[in-house]
């Protein structure tokens, strides 16, 4: 039975985007079977792994919408384990087409329920915001992961996103538990970032993960060449760090 | 007459909030008299300038609701020329308690064309989204800044930004013109930053600021301390370059 993980933060450029798609590829060469969902219309992960944004491929759009089912838009990646869900521009609309449908914050439950046992680990990348998009993803997750810079605005924004999952959980998915919060572009030299993550590590005490994104500009190379880090740098301190966190991800989901 | 300008870009973390918020202060203390609209649930611009974020106090979710005046949100900055309309993390309801309402896009554009008078600017922060918090401020803007990183994702969504930009000039505001892209948290050293850098002057030439935001640690600091990086560090070359912006900017308008 795979675990459904929801990728979140409003706070816009946190490394979603980055940590699902590199999460994604670590889990996928771990052997595990991986589906990639992207939830953000701006569509990052799709074309992270390679693909142009196109409104006549099926998508998550399509999906949502009921307008087809889920297994005509997988598509397949370079890594045999590594699936993906696209995403296009018309998911911004998707929140006001879908505002006067009954029980518009499960849709994305629905269409994943089905898919639990065909895969090990279900990702899905989220918008930068707290609207209709996070809050499917959030109602379909079991587990979410919050990606956060060590910088200040990330901090501010943390505490209302931990009571936004709560209010999932109390409301309409009695199933989602933080699997932690995830510092990302960590910047040893500046002792700002050393501050946020002190304050972080002893506020949220173990539910951040040991595992620390460093700054590196291979993450930021690698989707113009429509690759994961591992595919383009394996050896970059980078693709290394999301190697560990996925294997800190497996340990702790199997204890 | 003042000019409205909104800052807008629906990619995450590009430095919206940081433009606004020191471009703002840059041109109060060049003697312009400037209004800062934090148009973003989040509230960063309002944790910026020092001010908590307060459910109680008049903000703009009051405004937009109708539920206040304009003038009895208006808050007082340590710089003489600076007024702020702070924002509450209620602005995240504001979409679906607002899509029925009839002209929902120009709530904002009504509400500030009275205040027009009173400013020399009025300075839109917008959220990561292209909802309707982003399509009220660019309905109600004369100008659009777009703060871009050099990095692939930015460069990817600009296009899709610049076409939303047009489909608004085109149906809601036909004032709307793009005061320039401002490359934003730029590395000198990253080859990376440089290519995108070059690819944005040459594609978008002319369309694109002269002033580079450099990426410098006094940026994330200030907000930290509730001030403009004018007031927190003045000789760093953070605060420098946007001091620069607000000459460049003032310069660009009086053509
Ligand atoms: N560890 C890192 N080191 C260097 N650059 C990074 C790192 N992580 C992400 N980046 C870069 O920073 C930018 C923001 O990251 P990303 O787009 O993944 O964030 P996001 O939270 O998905 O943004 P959005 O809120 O727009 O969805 C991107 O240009 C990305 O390439
Ligand atoms: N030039 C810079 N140098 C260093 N850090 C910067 C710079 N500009 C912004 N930052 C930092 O980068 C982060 C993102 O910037 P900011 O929050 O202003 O972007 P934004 O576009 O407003 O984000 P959002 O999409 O969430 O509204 C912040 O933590 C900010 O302090
Ligand atoms: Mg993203
Ligand atoms: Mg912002």
């Amino acid at each position: 039975m795979g675990t459904i993980i929801a990728i979140a933060n409003q706070k816009g450029g946190v490394g979603k985007t980055t940590s699902a798609v590199n999460l994604a590829a670590s889990l996928a060469v771990a052997e595990k079977k991986v589906l990639l969902v992207d939830g953000d219309p701006q569509a990052n992960a799709t074309t992270g792994l390679g693909f142009s944004v196109q409104e006549q491929r099926k998508n998550l759009y399509h999906i949502m919408l009921g307008e087809c089912q889920l297994q005509e838009a997988i598509l397949a990646t370079e890594l045999e384990h590594l699936q993906l869900i696209p995403a296009d521009n018309n998911l911004f609309g998707a929140e006001v087409e879908l505002v006067e449908r009954e029980g518009r914050e499960s849709i994305l439950l629905q269409v994943l329920a089905a898919e639990k046992n065909n895969y090990d680990f279900i990702l899905i990348d989220c918008p930068p915001s707290l609207g209709l998009m996070t809050v499917n993803a959030l109602t379909a997750a079991d587990r979410v992961i919050v990606p956060m810079q060590c910088e200040y605005y990330s901090l501010e924004g943390l505490t209302s996103l931990l009571n936004t999952i709560e209010m999932i959980r109390e409301n309409l998915n009695p199933r989602l538990v933080l699997a932690g919060i995830l510092l990302t572009m960590f910047d040893g030299r500046n002792s700002l970032a050393h501050r946020v993550m002190e304050e972080v590590r002893s506020y949220f005490n173990g539910q951040v993960f040991e595992t620390v994104i460093p700054r590196n500009v291979r993450l930021s190379e690698a989707p113009s060449f429509g690759k994961p880090a591992l595919l383009y740098d394996v050896r970059s301190t980078g693709s290394e760090s999301y190697l560990a966190l996925a294997q800190e991800l497996i340990n702790r989901l199997s204890t």
